[in-house]
């Protein structure tokens, strides 16, 4: 069952001025970062359940918490996967979305099962190895939502581009 | 070559490909061109001084000079250029990095700063901060917004209700940046949004910068009882910038669009694999 009630709870605790200037001791920001997350689980739950009423399709719903940081385990494990974008403002939206994934292919189709063009690009990280984002354009109707399908085509990556590092000696 | 350059139909960036450093904007539609250059400055955060015992905290921004240290002059800078995107990725320290990207079809440069954990170990507290230096004429005088509505003047060392007297020349010119601070000499307009609410001001002629992170090693005495100085090895922070270059007259409409889209951003969820028709009966 899906409910929104901790997370309205969660960000009516982060009113506080201290929460929201940072002033606050570091337990007490524990404290508010441990009870915004707490909030956010049976929230999804109900943005899943929303959607497959919406969408007239039932799936196994994933929010991927860490795509700041290139992190989301379906998009990086998963042969074929389906993204929905939801659009909260009330004018339609062009955007990019950006996905972590594995090294290969990919083949986007929009809501309307035609090709969306998309780039596989290597992140240049910290890591010694490669990190190699999904790049594809969406366009979602005001406040409504779209679902583009992605399936992996072949285990090579021979659209990303070779990266230019010149390292650089201090002047 | 000397220059690099990454672009749109709409943008195009230059970089200098020997310091890594963006060099100037181009809007190739309304064909305006502004000298941008752009690099992550820290202050040195006061602990009390001869002047004031007051240091710097969480509740108080105090520097302990007027003049912020560049984290680097240089960055070592990668390039990934894509049909749907162009970006330069870089370096600038082991704790400070940026990625400026262009998006196919995009009116704005995405600035995506990834900052800390910032280091402490030569015991002195950091306020970093993202700058943006022009030679627009622009008189003291800039804008911030207030809560993502009303966009107020601000202008240096100056309160329009009261007379100030000045003790502080870098915090006391500090004010709020919500959604967006720009800077404009009346024909060019240089505007950056935040993608959350952070300390920003425009401290000399053509110039602006945002506070990104600070890490400090002592408590202001203001009530919170301990220093700004997250436990184990500290923070690593990352967020966006949107940076556009436009006329005065064209601005507030791109940056209100964008700013509205920025707060309530599009959610992504995904599923593996295919689902299965559903009816809610």
């Amino acid at each position: 069952s899906g409910n929104s009630a901790p997370l309205k709870e969660a960000m009516a605790v982060l009113q506080h001025h201290d929460a929201v200037s940072g002033t606050a001791k570091q337990n007490v920001v524990n404290d508010y970062a441990k009870q915004l997350a707490a909030g956010w689980g049976p929230c999804e739950v109900l943005v899943s359940n929303a959607l497959a009423q919406l969408s007239q399709y039932k799936q196994n719903f994933s929010f991927c918490r860490e795509l700041n940081i290139s992190i989301c385990p379906v998009s990086q494990k998963s042969e074929r996967f389906r993204v929905t974008v939801y659009n909260p403002v009330g004018r339609k939206v062009d955007r990019m979305v950006r996905l972590p994934v594995g090294q290969g292919n990919y083949f986007v189709k929009d809501p309307n099962d035609k090709s969306v063009p998309s780039n596989v690009v290597m992140v240049p990280s910290s890591y010694q190895s490669y990190q190699f984002e999904l790049l594809f354009p969406v366009s979602v109707p005001a406040l409504g939502f779209s679902s583009y399908s992605v399936t992996k085509v072949s285990g090579r990556n021979d659209q990303a581009r070779h990266l230019l590092a010149r390292p650089r000696k201090p002047k | 070559s000397r220059v690099l350059v990454i672009e749109n139909k709409y943008i195009r960036a230059t970089f200098d490909s020997d310091t890594g450093l963006l060099m100037k904007i181009e809007n190739m539609e309304e064909n305006i061109l502004l000298e941008v250059s752009q690099g992550f400055f820290w202050y040195n955060a006061s602990v009390g001084d001869g002047k004031s015992s007051q240091a710097s905290g969480a509740y108080i921004f105090r520097p302990g000079a007027r003049k912020p240290r560049p984290v680097s002059r240089w960055a070592q800078i990668s390039l990934v250029k894509t049909d749907l995107v162009q970006e330069v990725h870089q370096n600038f320290s082991a704790w400070c990095s940026q990625v400026i990207r262009l998006y196919k079809g995009q009116r704005h440069l995405e600035l995506e700063w990834t900052v800390g954990p910032i280091p402490v170990e030569d015991d002195w507290g950091k306020e970093v901060i993202s700058r943006f230096d022009t030679p627009l004429k622009t008189k003291g005088e800039f804008f911030t917004d207030s809560n993502g509505r009303e966009i107020l003047k601000r202008r240096g060392d100056y309160r329009p209700t009261w007379t100030l007297n000045q003790t502080e020349p870098v915090a006391g010119n500090y004010y709020p940046v919500n959604t967006r601070i720009y800077i404009m000499d009346g024909q060019m307009q240089l505007t950056v949004l935040t993608d959350r609410s952070q300390g920003g001001s425009s401290l000399q002629d053509g110039s602006l910068e945002l506070m990104v992170h600070r890490r400090l090693l002592v408590d202001d005495q203001r009530g919170v009882g301990e220093a700004l100085l997250e436990t184990n090895t500290g923070d690593k922070v990352r967020g966006r910038h949107l940076v556009v270059v436009s006329s005065v007259r064209g601005a507030a409409a791109r940056h209100r669009l964008l700013a509205e889209q920025e707060v309530l951003a599009p959610q992504v969820v995904l599923a593996p694999g295919s689902g299965s028709p559903y009816r809610s009966q």
